[in-house]
């Protein structure tokens, strides 16, 4: 059903965005999520915590992506404490 | 390793543990976050004293969502576990645990040592590391606990703050490891305990049996994980029951626990604000009565009334002569009195008040 996807979209997002608020320093609120310059911010943040964990980076919420933000983890940041 | 901040600018740092677990038990959650500790002294010349109150270096502390003024906060189970500041004052240093998680020793749910020891590498200075088999890497991994958990990535990061041991401790087999038979061996404590003898040496201590040959060699943390290292006196006294005294502290042992509510103020005993530490003591099981040597004094405490004996100090050459002015350990063995004077033991018997027997120090351990 396209509505449920869209729905578990919006929940990677906002999964994803958390983390890298949280770990990478992303700072961008939900409401500023759609603005394509935050869209490639939030990119450039999922290519760097690729980067970190040496996944593929491919700045896309792939599945081996989310397996790791998923993972429990410690709270302090992996950048700029 | 991530980059390094700047670290402690002292290298004795303290530590207290605000709260507990109820998902531990107390003596558990003190030797997962000692281990944790040594896991870092052992390569640093960093050492931890726990302190029971006060304002420490290391606040360690179990908490929930947001807590206090911590500008971090918890997500309930699973997700975040802890979090730690780098070395500063006022939150500097201090690590927080979510209480929200199954906290444990062994077995399911996240190792309080492995995740305390991760921690700690931040309240050191360290930033996450991506190496995957580092400590420092930022998402739990179940460990073998008894598997040594620090990768040379760790080392080098902790190291490039602070350097690495200092040399006495830097061979794993050197001076800092006491030998049994070295002729020049001297203690810092002896005492007994039920049916051993425990001679106390830096971290370690060895533990003879009357009536047994061998003789056992272990760190004090591993029996008493609260315990500190370098103690200064013990004596077992008529309730079963050991104290042990470092600095203007004791603690009281009964078998393998540190009694809670302790260490306590060797002030409590009825030394004056200037006994700042105790150098021996030995208790004679027969009059019930300690003896406490500090410095070139010699006190003596009623294990009975638990009160100060009146007409002391009294000065140790006059009162048990010829054993010398200080003395580093002392206990009772069969009615003798055994004092150790750097590598001098004397047999001394307190009826007759002479010394039977000078040997070396090291005559239990059968050399």
């Amino acid at each position: 059903f396209p509505t449920d996807r869209k729905m578990e979209n919006e929940e990677t997002m906002q999964l994803a965005q958390a983390y890298l608020n949280q770990f990478y320093s992303l700072e961008i609120e939900g409401s500023q999520l759609v603005q394509s310059k935050n869209r490639s911010l939030i990119d450039g943040k999922i290519r760097e915590m690729q980067a970190f964990f040496g996944l593929a980076v491919t700045g896309k919420l792939d599945s081996s992506t989310l397996e790791v933000m998923k993972t429990p983890r410690c709270g302090v940041p992996d950048v700029g404490q | 390793y991530g980059y390094t901040l700047p670290g402690w600018k002292k290298h004795n740092l303290t530590y207290r543990i605000v709260n507990y677990t109820p998902d531990l038990a107390r003596a558990d959650v003190e030797e997962a976050i000692r281990k944790g500790l040594d896991v870092w002294s052992e390569v640093t010349p960093l050492t931890f004293t726990k302190i029971p109150k006060g304002t420490a270096d290391i606040m360690i502390a179990f908490r929930t969502r947001v807590h206090g003024r911590c500008p971090r906060y918890f997500d309930g189970p699973l997700g975040v576990l802890g979090h730690a500041f780098p070395p500063g004052l006022g939150l500097g240093g201090d690590t927080h645990f979510d209480e929200d998680e199954n906290w444990t020793k062994d077995g399911p749910g996240f190792n309080l040592f492995l995740v305390a020891a991760h921690e700690f590498g931040h309240s050191l200075g360290l930033s996450h590391s991506n190496d995957q088999t580092a400590l420092m890497f930022p998402n739990y991994v179940s460990l073998d606990p008894s598997k040594y958990p620090l990768s040379q990535d760790d080392i080098s990061g902790i190291q490039s703050i602070y350097g690495g041991p200092p040399k006495a401790t830097a061979k794993p087999q050197g001076p800092t490891v006491p030998h049994a038979c070295d002729p020049d061996l001297t203690f810092d404590a002896v005492t007994t305990f039920r049916r051993e003898v425990m001679f106390f040496k830096g971290r370690h201590v060895w533990r003879i049996y009357y009536d047994i040959t061998d003789i056992e060699f272990e760190l004090i943390s591993s029996f008493w994980p609260s315990l500190p290292a370098d103690i200064q006196a013990a004596y077992e006294n008529p309730k079963d029951k050991i104290l042990v005294f470092k600095d203007d502290n004791f603690w009281m042992i009964r078998g393998y626990a540190v009694l809670p509510d302790y260490p306590k103020s060797i002030h409590t005993l009825g030394f004056p604000r200037h006994v700042k530490k105790i150098d021996a003591a030995v208790c004679d099981h027969s009059t019930k009565k300690t003896y406490f040597f500090v410095d070139i004094w010699c006190w003596r405490y009623d294990e009975v009334s638990q009160t100060m004996d009146r007409g002391y100090p009294q000065r140790l050459v006059t009162y048990f002569p010829r054993i010398g002015l200080r003395v580093d350990a002392a206990f009772q063995h069969k009615g003798f009195f055994y004092f150790f004077r750097r590598a001098k033991q004397f047999e001394y018997d307190p009826k007759a008040k002479t010394i039977t027997r000078m040997m070396k120090t090291n005559t239990w351990f059968r050399c």
